[in-house]
């Protein structure tokens, strides 16, 4: 289960931050995976004194809200992430960013369907530079794409570009995966899938023996 | 059984926050970093074990105004409709009670009479109305809160509100279950020709792939 608590002194109505919560929930909370287990308690609430005494937001087009949006993605990603780093029996934080989609909604659809899956995760706790499963993750996330513009990244290592797997160096691949789970660190795994302006993020982490080990003793 | 919790740090450290880079900076205080805010987390004898807080409380000194995401598991539980429905009666909100150790989820309606009774048990203290209290609940699930320990908790857990970040990190603690950090950060930015916080809190280690609404 995931709960969170967001409070700001900014002066805004409340339709309009209600639906800048959503919106923020969406770029955050709902882009992190741990085991794909949905929870029957996930709740975020967002309250807003408006005692900072700054100019009351009503319009969701106006700059202040464009700026307190950004405010309130930027808590909420911050939690979010912090979340997936915890994840139970994690050793390190899997962030997947994909670009070049035609629009944010597909972009982080095909994001989090990379963080999602447990093949991946797997080699990540195996330190194993598996682009194969990130391409497969990202093909059955149920957006359309040509696979002809399929390119992946590891941190700085192209594995696989023009939907084509590249010679690369898989000892130092494999060495980025291992000292990221050495340091509880981060794993980027970058996504392109072709030249629209859609771009989306999501976080997961590695699946390793202690996640089992956790549950199994975590009785319901 | 409740006791307060004088150093959250003494539980569980803090999580790394990784902050997006942007035009804000971060500021300590977490929940209690924006005026208005106050918070507390104690231990109510809720957990199955160890004396870690289970009880967390987080309070505005003026009606607030409330927004709420929600899972969408059909199997919600009682907080969560609960919210649902405080929201729709009330634009604003004063107070999040949360608690640890049981989820209050698939408890059918005795588990949502146990939500209403704390949600009146509270307004009565802080003289509010229960619409203007909002609740959260993790742990097992299956499980009804221990309403007793709650209630009897809840003057100390008033007692203990404080708006400083000591009030933040103890809240922070007290949420969490499996989770070995506890998560809290506060940012400060210029929002028009005014500087405004926002700070958070959240837990979660497991059960974790939300889709809220």
């Amino acid at each position: 289960t995931m709960l969170g608590v967001v409070t700001t002194d900014a002066v805004v109505d409340s339709d309009v931050w209600r639906k800048m919560v959503q919106v923020s929930v969406s770029r955050s909370f709902n882009q992190i995976t741990v085991d794909g287990d949905t929870s029957t308690n996930d709740t975020v609430i967002a309250l807003a004194s408006g005692l900072s005494g700054a100019a009351r937001i009503s319009n969701l087009s106006s700059p202040e809200a464009a700026q307190l949006q950004s405010c309130l993605d930027a808590v909420m990603q911050g939690l979010a992430k912090s979340i997936a780093w915890d994840g139970e029996g994690a050793t390190c934080l899997i962030e997947v960013s994909v670009v070049g989609a035609n629009n944010e909604a597909e972009a982080a659809k095909i994001a989090r369907s990379v963080a999602s899956s447990s093949l991946v995760k797997a080699a990540v706790y195996g330190r194993d530079p598996n682009w194969g499963r990130i391409a497969c993750a990202a093909g059955y996330a149920g957006v359309p794409f040509n696979l002809n513009e399929l390119r992946i990244s590891l941190g700085d290592i192209l594995l696989m570009d023009g939907g084509q797997p590249l010679p690369f160096d898989r000892v130092a691949a494999s060495s980025y995966l291992r000292k990221a789970g050495e340091v509880h660190g981060t794993v980027e795994i970058q996504i392109s899938i072709g030249n629209g302006p859609g771009w989306g993020q999501a976080w997961g982490c590695d699946l390793s023996y202690d996640y089992v080990k956790i549950n199994a003793e975590y009785t319901t | 059984m409740s006791s307060v919790a004088t150093d959250a740090a003494t539980y569980i450290p803090a999580a790394p926050i990784l902050l997006p880079e942007g035009p804000w900076q971060e500021v300590t205080g977490g929940v209690t970093a924006a005026k208005g805010f106050k918070a507390a987390g104690i231990y109510g004898g809720l957990r199955a074990q160890g004396q870690k807080p289970d009880l967390a409380l987080v309070t505005c000194d003026v009606h607030a105004i409330s927004a709420g995401a929600f899972t969408t598991n059909v199997v919600a539980a009682a907080p969560v409709v609960y919210c649902k429905k405080a929201l729709e009666i009330s634009k604003t909100a004063r107070a999040v009670l949360i608690n640890a150790g049981q989820a209050n989820a698939a408890t059918g309606d005795a588990g949502y009479q146990d939500v209403i009774d704390c949600a009146s048990s509270l307004a009565e203290i802080l003289h509010l109305k229960p619409e203007e209290i909002l609740i959260e609940s993790t742990g097992v699930i299956g499980h009804r809160i221990k309403k007793r320990e709650l209630l009897d908790s809840l003057p100390k857990l008033v007692d203990s509100l404080s708006p400083t970040v000591d009030g933040a990190d103890s809240a922070a603690v007290a949420i969490t279950t499996t989770d070995l950090v506890r998560k809290t950060v506060a940012i400060e930015a210029k929002v028009g020709e005014t500087y405004v916080r926002l700070g958070g809190m959240a837990k979660g280690s497991g059960m974790i792939h939300p889709n809220m609404a």
